[in-house]
């Protein structure tokens, strides 16, 4: 049974492709065969693993193309069971293109279902709006994890995507589960950061992991060498503690 | 000749809405008549100054009512000389509200023709896409200020935003200058920081700021107490560079 986590928050730079690179890594490295799908058209989790010159066609392609299957789409990452399927500006396009579809709502879901049984785990990075895109990936995924940056502005639109959330669950995709919220970009000597990572606590109790994402700069940093945290700096706090937040979703499924 | 300067820049997270309240609350400090108008859905820049309970009607009942003057939306701010247009969710419904009308690109603009020689500066925050909300701010403006983080996924998406500038200038505003390439959450510490920062001295030139944004915890904390730098933290590093910042602004108008 494969299991689809989609990584959403509206708010912007809060940590979705950090967490999503780093957690489809962290799959990876447990032997789960993993799929990255990026359906940012930012394309920032594609630069992570990618070379830019490599990548023909796109997500783009797969979605709104007649002929190419997403099969056609997969690239194999540098790292063992790791797939990745790339994203480019053209996908900014998709929501114009699909509008009056019966179906646009269903288009990734309908064609990860060619590739989906191949997989233990699908990532699916998204861009910071609760758009078409967005609503996409929520359809298409059985659990949605949210990351909320530890400060002022990040516990405010919240409501808004459990309002989008409780929208998919009513009609398109009532299986749809809340897999887990993740605190990031966390600065434990601040007092800003305790006070909103302990709000983030009081609204979702529960659901909140025990696992908290530091700032750390070699999370920052690894990208830029198209290397996940756990082959650039496996001792840092970034690589320890993304490997726990693996265990954790694990343990959730 | 009031100048209206919009912030803007897709990537999620990079400074839009500290730069638009912080710059916005230099330039009244100055005792310019300055009104700060949020497009952005999240509405991070209204609750920045404006409690939740005092706000009634926003831009969106502006932009798309029949009755509602934008004169009627507009609060004024604790800040002498600072005016503030919120924004609430609701402006994320704009794009599919405004298909197919012919003027859905000059909708800001036209509403703003009201109120625009009252003031010598406008502000427009914007959210992290290039959809027609931030098309609106650009066709509205005479100025886009282009905020990006000194990190890995920072130059990525300038690309795109280039394009879309250069589409608004052929066809809906001609007149729309960038005034200038503001580096921000800078982290002289860092060499990631360092390198991105030279790539973004060599990507635009000239258009860069001699001011930059470092990270600051206080400029982090400002928000939390409806206040800005200048009122919370006068001697830190945020308040003596963003009040630096509005005197290149000035010059360069
Ligand atoms: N734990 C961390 N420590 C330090 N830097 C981090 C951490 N997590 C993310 N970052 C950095 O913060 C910035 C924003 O993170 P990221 O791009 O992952 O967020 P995002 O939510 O995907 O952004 P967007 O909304 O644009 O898609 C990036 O420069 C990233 O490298
Ligand atoms: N110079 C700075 N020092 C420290 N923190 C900062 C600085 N600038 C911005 N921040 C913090 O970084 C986060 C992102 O900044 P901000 O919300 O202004 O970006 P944005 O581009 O408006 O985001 P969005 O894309 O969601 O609209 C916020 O938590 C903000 O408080
Ligand atoms: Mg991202
Ligand atoms: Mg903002």
């Amino acid at each position: 049974m494969t299991i689809v986590i989609t990584i959403a928050n509206q708010k912007g730079g809060v940590g979705k492709t950090t967490t999503a690179i780093n957690l489809a890594a962290a799959l990876a490295a447990k032997k789960k065969k993993t799929l990255l799908v990026d359906m940012d058209p930012q394309g920032n989790s594609t630069i992570s693993f990618l070379q830019d010159e490599s990548i023909d066609k796109s997500i783009y392609d797969a979605l709104t193309g007649t002929t190419t299957q997403l099969k056609e789409v997969v690239h194999k990452a540098d790292l063992d069971h790791l797939w990745i399927v790339p994203s480019r500006i053209s996908l900014a396009k998709l929501e114009s293109k699909l509008i009056g579809d019966f179906d646009a709502h269903f288009r990734l879901r309908d064609r990860l279902e060619s590739v989906r049984a191949e997989y233990d785990f699908i990532i699916i990075d998204t861009p910071p709006t609760l758009g078409l895109i967005t609503v996409n990936a929520l359809v298409a995924a059985s659990h949605l994890l949210i990351p909320i940056q530890s400060s002022y502005y990040a516990l405010e639109g919240t409501d808004d995507l459990l309002e989008t959330l409780d929208k998919v669950k009513s009609r398109p995709n009532p299986d749809l589960q809340v897999i887990g919220v993740l605190i990031t970009l966390h600065d434990k000597r601040t007092t800003l950061s305790r006070d909103v990572a302990q709000k983030i606590q009081e609204a979702f109790g529960d659901k909140v992991f025990k696992t908290v994402i530091s700032r750390s700069i070699r999370l920052e940093e690894s990208p830029a060498y198209k290397e996940s945290i756990f082959s650039f700096a496996p001792h840092s706090s970034g690589a320890f503690e993304y490997y726990s937040l693996s265990e954790e979703v694990m343990a959730r499924v």
